[in-house]
């Protein structure tokens, strides 16, 4: 499940450079939400400096900076697709309604009152709501493009995969993150509604998932 | 202001 999930994470990234590069624009895409998995990653991913867990672990944290880093790139600075960036349409305050609370929350949830760890914390919380600003998004416009639907779908299936893989690591009595879990849960949540428009849409041969 | 725990996800 963990391997499948990293894969699946993975998988979101690259659909959406390709959706992006591909259609030459990057209408209905929230760059606010990219910008917030940034600081997921980059308040998560301190530990590159501490201590080394494995190869792949390194890798993986490396690709998906440098992936959201082009990602940002691509919207914001790129010349080809800038312009079709929605700035007005990315309206959503992220620094009142996420960072903040996700900040005070990791203050108060922490496995350790230490600097990494308290960032780490954070990063989880952050990352549970860091879709909302996407989800507002989509929800403006009413339907969601094919290649768009497939980058939310396994975006949301990456986390559901983890939640497998910590229900797997309970059964097996292997000690858990309540804070990963917590946050996963509520991550998942917030794809529920899209899952299910999007196998709807699938299941009737649409190329758009419609939102109502 | 270092952790003392070793995290292996993602």
């Amino acid at each position: 499940f963990r391997i499948a999930g990293d894969m699946l994470h993975v998988a979101s990234l690259l659909i959406l450079a390709f959706r992006i590069r591909n259609s030459k624009n990057c209408v209905g895409i929230s760059c606010k939400t990219q910008e917030l998995y940034m600081i997921v990653f980059a308040t998560r991913y301190l530990d590159l400096f501490l201590y080394f867990v494995s190869l792949y672990n390194t890798f993986m944290k490396v690709a998906y900076l440098i992936i959201t880093g082009y990602l940002i790139y691509l919207m914001r600075f790129a010349k080809l697709y800038r312009q079709t960036y929605d700035v007005k349409g990315d309206s959503f305050q992220y620094w009142k309604w996420l960072l903040g609370p996700c900040f005070v929350l990791s203050m108060i949830f922490n496995v350790e009152f230490t600097f990494v760890e308290i960032m780490w914390s954070f990063s989880i919380f952050l990352e549970a709501v860091a879709f909302v600003p996407q989800l507002e998004m989509m929800r403006k416009m009413g339907r969601v493009e094919n290649l768009t639907s497939h980058y939310v779908f396994t975006l949301g299936g990456y986390r559901l995969l983890y939640i497998f893989s910590w229900v797997a690591k309970i059964m097996d009595n292997e000690p858990i993150s309540w804070i990963s879990l917590s946050g996963g849960v509520v991550q998942t949540i917030l794809y529920a509604d899209f899952f299910y428009y999007y196998i709807l849409a699938k299941l009737k041969g649409d190329k758009s998932v419609a939102l109502p | 202001w270092i952790s003392s725990y070793i995290k292996d996800e993602l």
